[in-house]
């Protein structure tokens, strides 16, 4: 199945609400997914409740020691698996940035250990370009890339098309991709100015679905669970199981 | 004058859009700000109108072949002073990521240039805690801290006192720091949760003035221009003149 990297060097576009209430989806729909947090900041796994406190226990240790996969994951509270981060990760990029195999660490990891013969995995990183993100999208066979209704995360998405490009050409593998609009205001001229441009951009690429600002989507993590737990019945909740529905028709999660 | 490092490792919390909007401010009560960009997604000089396609004239020349900052000194279309950042920049974390005084080298060449002996300084970086944000704070006397009132933003505001009281303890000094709210909307039950938790936790280091969610703030990007161009009768434009005022009545400027 698709291993999935949600991924926009862009900050605060909605790659770990995303992520996060996609994992929740395909959980509750029987589909067992694998949650890898690559940001040393580990919001998600703090709101998955699967905050270990020893990096040992954490994605670090697969770095740092080579330790597997399998054994990093983690049963989290809210209730799907997840290979959880560490501040310690941060050390990552200056420690084993220079390594010759290092961009492709987690996908030989990934490929070795069969962790998604027949489950969906979703990769979170930080919104910086470097090793840790760069291992998401080596290990990746799709990228999903949010992008907030706003023109700062317009400039993000345009160079990460330009980096997902010259990856294509190192890899020599396509990788298919799909933009989806985030924190979209129906009520702002900005938010349809941003789906026009994306869409001139970017045609099919960019999903129908949009996820509209819902206040519930910024509220769930204080309670440390999804929106589906926070808010069954709110626009948020509902706005990704509309994209999700659109991802499964379309064979992204294939 | 005031050196100031606007930094929060959480993404999208408004560092770039309270650069921008402070800088234009001071430029224009006359206080000849200098603005350095090192986040090397450059939104901040894309903005400014001071993107170099070339990264020698960049701050990554200053890093990478110590060229003086003065001599990098770009006076852009917006109107005031910047050092620019580039693409290249993000090599410097796995390139000079372990150098014995890397993290000081921004700071040694601000004192050794006497760059800030009469104008404040400004500095924007990513949003992750690596060698350029922590260049920018070793080379400043005062941390801004722009926090958006999510809950999210909430845990990284967390992360970054522990980090900064680490820093005094190795720095020897005492980091003069603020917190303001950002992307503050009125409406929402969770703004006023955040604005009183912040209280209780930073108590007077967190501004009186909060920078509300305003279209305008958003849309003057995408004019390369402050929001004192693009709409100076705006509620994102009294807020961030008052919040000045704050700053400058309570001595944070000097
Ligand atoms: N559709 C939405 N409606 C309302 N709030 C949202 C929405 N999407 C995200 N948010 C809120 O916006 C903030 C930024 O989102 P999030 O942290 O998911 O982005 P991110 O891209 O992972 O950020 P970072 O770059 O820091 O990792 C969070 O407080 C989140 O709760
Ligand atoms: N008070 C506000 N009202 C409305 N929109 C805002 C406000 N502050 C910031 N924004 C918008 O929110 C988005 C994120 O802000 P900005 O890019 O300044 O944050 P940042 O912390 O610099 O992000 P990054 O971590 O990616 O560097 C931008 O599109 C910006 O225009
Ligand atoms: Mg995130
Ligand atoms: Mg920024």
């Amino acid at each position: 199945m698709a291993k999935i990297a949600i991924f926009n060097q862009k900050g605060g576009v909605g790659k770990t609400t995303t992520t996060l209430n996609l994992a929740a989806l395909l959980a509750k729909r029987g589909k067992d997914p694998l949650v890898i947090d690559l940001d040393p900041q580990a919001h998600l796994t703090a709101v998955c409740g699967a905050v270990v406190a020893a990096s040992e226990r954490s994605l670090y240790e697969f770095y740092c020691n080579g330790a597997s996969l399998s054994g990093l994951i983690k049963f989290a509270n809210i209730g799907w698996k997840v290979i959880p981060a560490h501040l310690d990760l941060s050390k990552v990029d200056t420690r084993f940035g220079k390594g010759p195999n290092v961009l492709n660490r987690l996908n030989a990891g990934i490929v070795r250990e069969n962790l998604n013969t027949d489950r969906p995995i979703l990769m979170d990183a930080c919104p910086m370009l470097g090793v840790l993100s760069l291992n998401s999208i080596f290990a990746a066979d799709r990228v999903l890339v949010p992008i907030s209704a706003d023109y700062l995360a317009m400039k993000g998405a345009a160079q990460l098309e330009r980096t997902l490009r010259a990856l294509e050409h190192v890899l020599k593998k396509r990788m298919e991709r799909r933009y989806v609009i985030t924190r979209f205001d129906a009520r702002r001229k900005m938010s349809w100015d941003i789906d026009r441009k994306l869409r001139e951009s970017y045609g099919a690429d960019v999903c129908q679905t949009r996820v509209a600002e819902n206040v519930s989507l910024a509220e769930s993590p204080s309670r440390e669970c999804d929106i589906f737990k926070h808010a069954p019945a709110s626009r948020g909740a509902q706005d990704y199981q509309t994209l999700l529905d659109e991802l499964e028709t379309s064979g992204f999660l294939r």
